[in-house]
């Protein structure tokens, strides 16, 4: 678990018996290091390291007969602050259609996870619709069409040369007659810095006016993250975050940075290419993986 | 900040760690950067942002500056393979790629190897139609192995002078897949003996850390010759790949800074570290 992982970084510290001030620097450098060799972005581990001393260095430490462990619940504790304590659930008891808005950079893993969510949903006895609202990548249309097909769930039939709002309408308006009771809007990747797309992105979600925006985010996105995370947010709103591709290495500090940045709930792990590769995110793991 | 007591100014070494960290150049390699401008540096220079920050530029151009010669078209067909995690940018650069050689005057044939993931094949015929070349494919679920063989056949019989294959984006961890991308090369081989001539590894910008890792496990399955870096159209500045230059000696061939079939550019060493430092 956290501790055991923190309690190896920390192997070093705890041959000295009490924690000095000195021994706490040391400590705090081979935390810092581990959250900036995850990815972890390097203001929010700035920022993280600041709350961990404050608290290390005061009087709940000096005072202690424990010291190395309660150095530990320190640091475990504050990245609970930030990770959040257990795992989110989406909350679908609304009255439907459920309206899901998928966003996020290019290549991120939208389009699957849009598929993925829906199987899960179907899973769950519901209804889903899958709308294909990217008009731009080739064969983004056939894309999600074929993996509503793979997973046996309807999706509207978008022709090309629509636009992405008119699709939002027409599929809301069907889903109305046809009685779909979620309804799962996969949209084109896009950079938070195009101000084209992002007003695009707007009028879409003015349009469907949905209960969820989830923002889908690569597990191995580095530094970056927080910037998209921020624009996201600031530009759009973020209401829940899907992490896809935690089936790699990559250590995930990009979710502690969206976290820190936006507070909002990370709901799922995409764990595979295949549609059944999506398990609900499990904070304190991911905070394991991030510690290394 | 860590070790440069007598040496850089405390404020400078946090500036500039603070700007090759975030611009995912890492904290090692951060680290080993700055430590090693003691050694070039003399005590006064130490003192001099503008001296130290100019050193630091130049360091970073020598590591990513390779050397490398333009593909060379008189392999009859040259056969370019192209791998990558999934998600990158392969099937786009490809793209480009045949655009650009195409408008070039050559001939090039596409393999749409990615038989497996959803509309892969189509989404490479709309780019082939862009690009104005042919695109050889096989029946749904295919053997990539055998696509590629195809294709490379079709090459040689059309005289082709450029072959690019496509792959299935996957994961350098999934050892199975790692092994299919071995049989591919020796299927490419088998097709056209000293194919494939050159081995392009895409890497998104995007990315962090894992980005060492997926280089160091693709160059040890399937040797990478180069590197095309994508998505720098964004705010993400690729630092990564000056760790991956600095350990493996790969070239960065291509950078991708847009969805479109013109943007693709070749790599260009001062460009690259002037936007790292803005
Ligand atoms: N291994 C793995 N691959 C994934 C996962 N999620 C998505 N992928 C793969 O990542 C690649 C990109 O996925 P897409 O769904 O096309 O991504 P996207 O965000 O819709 O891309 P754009 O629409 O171009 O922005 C595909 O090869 C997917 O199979 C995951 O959790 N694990
Ligand atoms: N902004 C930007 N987007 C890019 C660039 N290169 C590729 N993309 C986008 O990234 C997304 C993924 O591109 P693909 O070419 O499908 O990537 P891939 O590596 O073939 O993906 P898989 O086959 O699923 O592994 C698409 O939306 C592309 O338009 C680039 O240089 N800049
Ligand atoms: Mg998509
Ligand atoms: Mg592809």
């Amino acid at each position: 678990n956290l501790e055991d992982k923190l309690s190896e970084i920390l192997k070093k510290v705890r041959g000295h018996g009490t924690l000095s001030e000195d021994n706490i620097k040391e400590a705090l450098r081979d935390v810092r290091l581990s959250l900036l060799e995850a990815d972890v972005h390097f203001t929010v581990v700035k920022d993280f390291i600041n709350a961990v001393k404050e608290r290390a260095v005061g009087q709940e430490v000096k005072a202690s007969l424990t010291p190395t462990q309660d150095f530990i619940r320190i640091v475990s504790e504050e990245l609970t602050k930030i990770m959040g304590g257990r795992a989110a659930e989406l909350d679908l008891k609304k009255k439907p259609p459920v309206i899901i808005l998928m966003m996020g950079l290019q290549g991120s893993g939208k389009t699957t996870t849009t598929g993925k969510l829906a199987l899960r949903l179907k899973g769950q006895g519901k209804k889903p619709l899958v709308v294909p609202a990217d008009v731009q990548r080739p064969a983004a249309i056939d894309q999600l069409k074929t993996v509503a097909g793979q997973v046996g769930v309807d999706c509207y039939d978008t022709k090309p040369g629509m636009k992405a709002p008119d699709i939002a309408k027409l599929a809301l308006a069907q889903a109305d007659r046809q009685g779909q009771d979620v309804v799962l809007v996969d949209t084109a990747g896009r950079l938070a810095i195009d101000l084209e797309l992002m007003e695009e992105l707007r009028e879409v979600k003015g349009i469907l006016n949905p209960h969820y925006t989830l923002l889908v985010v690569d597990a191995m996105t580095g530094q970056d993250a927080v910037n998209v995370a921020t624009e996201f947010k600031n530009q759009i709103g973020i209401d829940g975050v899907v992490m896809t591709k935690l089936d790699g290495d990559a250590r995930g500090g990009a979710a502690l940075s969206v976290r820190a940045v936006t507070g909002a709930p990370i709901y799922f792990a995409g764990i595979g290419e295949k549609m059944e590769a999506l398990e609900v995110f499990y904070p304190d793991r991911i905070a394991q993986r991030i510690l290394g | 900040a860590v070790i440069f007591g007598r040496g850089l100014d405390e404020g400078l070494v946090d500036e500039l760690e603070a700007l090759l960290v975030t611009s995912d150049i890492g904290i090692r390699t951060a680290e080993k950067l700055l430590e090693g401008l003691k050694q070039d540096l003399s005590k006064q220079e130490l003192k001099d942002p503008a001296a130290v920050k100019k050193r630091l530029e130049e360091k970073i151009r020598g590591i990513v500056a390779q050397k490398v010669a333009p593909l060379a078209l008189d392999k009859g067909p040259t056969v370019l393979m192209v791998i990558g995690v999934n998600g990158v940018g392969k099937t786009t650069t490809i793209g480009k790629l045949a655009a650009r050689y195409t408008q070039e005057g050559k001939k090039v044939v596409l393999a749409a190897g990615d038989t497996f993931r959803a509309a892969a094949v189509q989404q490479l015929e709309i780019w082939g139609e862009r690009a104005g070349c042919v695109v050889v494919k096989g029946p749904n679920e295919a053997d990539p192995a055998s696509v590629i063989f195809e294709a490379i056949q079709k090459a040689k019989a059309e005289k082709a002078d450029l072959c690019i294959c496509d792959t299935a984006g996957r994961l350098h961890t999934k050892v199975n897949l790692m092994e299919e991308l071995k049989k591919l090369k020796r299927v490419m081989n088998k097709a056209h003996e000293g194919a494939p001539h050159e081995v392009l590894l895409v890497l998104d910008a995007t990315t962090g850390q894992n980005a060492i890792t997926q280089a160091r496990q693709f160059k040890e399955a399937v040797e990478v010759s180069s590197l095309a870096l994508t998505k720098l159209d964004g705010t993400a500045k690729g630092g990564v790949v000056v760790a991956i230059c600095d350990e493996l000696g790969l070239p960065v061939r291509y950078i991708g800074i847009g969805e479109k079939v013109d943007d693709l550019r070749d790599f260009n060493a001062d460009e690259f570290v002037g936007a790292l430092f803005e």
